[in-house]
């Protein structure tokens, strides 16, 4: 096995706190980021549609051309699909680009596919926000390590923000 | 005399008349992206621009809602973004992605990401107000999601992105002090909006360096090619420049441009409310200013300005009140006591290149 993201932060955010874990039986959706194609050529294609001085600028792609170019392989395909199969992964949708698949699966299947990964319930935030996330990393099956960039819904937790009501300025000294 | 930032405020600085507003006549839109588990309310919205719209034409509900809008209290930020980009942006079909993907298990920035790449029919200018620091996110992570910004620079849409509120941020590794560079700000296929404050903020006078405007060099992302000479030019003439082992000066620069972030009267829960700031108020204001350029380019048969960085960048922020006084905040620590960079003449990493000044940005941004 690999670990996609050693250098992913596990640490828990002030503010969230463990509820413990989740039961092996509940539902869960986790996002495969698979590995797309031709990615050599999106920077100076990005520079040709943007950069007044080119023949190109303003000529955007469709989400149907980009799809085209990014597309994951079909070997990439069938191999994450093959995998999250056999693992009972059921549901698992994709984006037009199918560059990301979502799929949901138990606790217990989740646990079983991303080897290390432990799911616990958190709460925090403002508004008392409940997530389940794994802190501990999780590792892919060494086979994969070509075609899965990495797993969406473990590790990172919602931001918080950071929007401050400020004292008011002081009016004398200002104004003056 | 004023008592805060209000939309006439804005209005008013950015030299934006009555008749700068979407002219009903196009499909231009916008949207703004919401993370924080915050929602608005249409009633706020619809207070707000009792309270304070008077004065332009206006919409009066946000066209579209992607996601769930959850019960209960209005979120602060959640609603200052839609007012502010109603506002700036006035008169445009505005769409909002509240918190996508709500499942207990999902990230909603990666599930906003998803959507993005799921609808082949978007608004072309995009405000968020998302960040995390560079250094707490995987490698994998960090390249994938710039590659999926780079898939949507590709297709014409503008992304912008708040700079933080940390000014340049601050961290230790092994007893040794650096600034921290924020994520998603430091990617170069987004365009990332700092913040500033009125000299004097009774008045609408020129603008400064709001303190916590987030700014720096990314550690990850190598300089960005269409900013290597403002770039340069700063890290040669500032003087005064941290020590260099806070930052990595070869890294992508940011933030690109700034607006008012400090004292905005917000309505959130039937309440208005005075004084918030963040460059969470700036992003939308800059995005919304970009939808009515876009919107006069639609009207004269152009396609929408799309990633704005490398044309910015090349007319040298021409179009923009360039701020030049004032410095963000860092590490409390001896060394730097407090102070990140300082603003100065052209880009720097406070402020980018500075605010919008509608009609002179217009001209620069119309043609081709």
């Amino acid at each position: 096995t690999y670990s996609p993201e050693p250098d992913q932060q596990l640490t828990l955010p002030p503010g969230w706190v463990s509820l413990g874990r989740v039961d092996p039986e509940e539902d869960l959706s986790l996002t495969f980021a698979l590995r797309q194609q031709n990615l050599e050529r999106l920077p100076k294609l990005v520079q040709a549609v943007s950069d007044p001085g080119s023949p190109r600028y303003g000529k955007y792609l469709s989400l149907e051309e980009v799809a085209e170019l990014v597309r994951p392989s079909p070997l990439t395909l069938h191999t994450v699909q093959k995998w999250l199969l056999a693992a009972g992964a059921r549901n698992c949708q994709s984006v037009i680009t199918q560059d990301f698949l979502t799929c949901r699966m138990s606790v217990r299947q989740a646990e079983l596919l991303l080897s290390g990964s432990e799911f616990h319930r958190y709460v925090g935030g403002p508004a008392e926000t409940h997530v389940v996330r794994s802190p501990r990393p999780y590792r892919l099956p060494k086979a994969l390590a070509s075609h899965v960039d990495f797993v969406g819904g473990l590790h990172r937790f919602p931001p918080t923000s950071s929007l401050r009501q400020r004292p008011e300025p002081q009016a004398a000294e200002t104004v003056g | 005399l004023h008592l805060g930032v209000t939309p006439s405020i804005i209005r008013k600085r950015y030299n934006l008349t009555a008749q700068d507003v979407g002219s009903g006549t196009t499909n231009n839109s916008q949207a703004c992206a919401q993370f924080l588990e915050q929602y608005f309310h249409d009633s706020d919205l619809a207070e707000f621009m009792q309270l304070f719209g008077g004065d332009f034409a206006h919409q009066a509900s946000v066209a579209h809602v992607v996601g769930q809008q959850g019960r209960g209290r209005a979120g602060i930020e959640a609603s200052l973004d839609v007012e502010y980009l109603m506002s700036a942006g006035a008169n445009i079909s505005t769409w909002v992605y509240s918190n996508p993907g709500r499942h207990e298990s999902q990230e909603p920035f990666l599930q906003w990401l998803l959507l993005l790449s799921n609808e082949s029919a978007l608004p072309p200018v995009h405000t968020a107000s998302y960040g995390d620091d560079e250094d707490s996110l995987s490698s994998a992570y960090i390249q994938r999601v710039n590659t999926e910004f780079m898939k949507a620079a590709a297709r014409g849409l503008t992304l912008l992105f708040a700079s933080g509120d940390s000014g340049a941020g601050c961290w230790s590794t092994s007893g040794r002090h650096q600034f921290r560079p924020s994520f998603p700000a430091s990617s170069p296929y987004v365009t990332t909006v700092g913040g500033t404050s009125f000299q004097n903020p009774f008045r609408i006078t020129n603008e400064i360096v709001d303190y916590i405007s987030g700014g720096g060099f990314s550690n990850v992302f190598p300089r960005a090619p269409y900013q290597e000479e403002a770039v340069a030019k700063f890290l040669s003439s500032s003087p005064k420049l941290p020590p260099s082992s806070y930052f990595n000066a070869s890294g992508r620069a940011y933030p690109d441009v700034a607006a008012l972030s400090d004292g905005y009267w917000v309505v959130s829960n039937r309440v208005p409310i005075p004084w918030v700031s963040g460059t969470s108020a700036s992003t939308p204001v800059f995005g919304g200013i970009l939808s009515l350029i876009n919107e006069h380019r639609i009207l004269n048969g152009r396609p929408p300005l799309g990633f704005l960085n490398p044309r910015l960048y090349q007319q040298h922020g021409a179009g923009l009140f360039d701020v030049t006084r004032g410095c963000h905040e860092s590490c409390l620590n001896e060394e730097v006591q407090g102070q990140g960079f300082c603003s100065g003449p052209g880009w720097d990493p406070v402020t980018g290149w500075g605010t919008p000044n509608f009609p002179a940005l217009l001209k620069t941004l119309i043609d081709p």
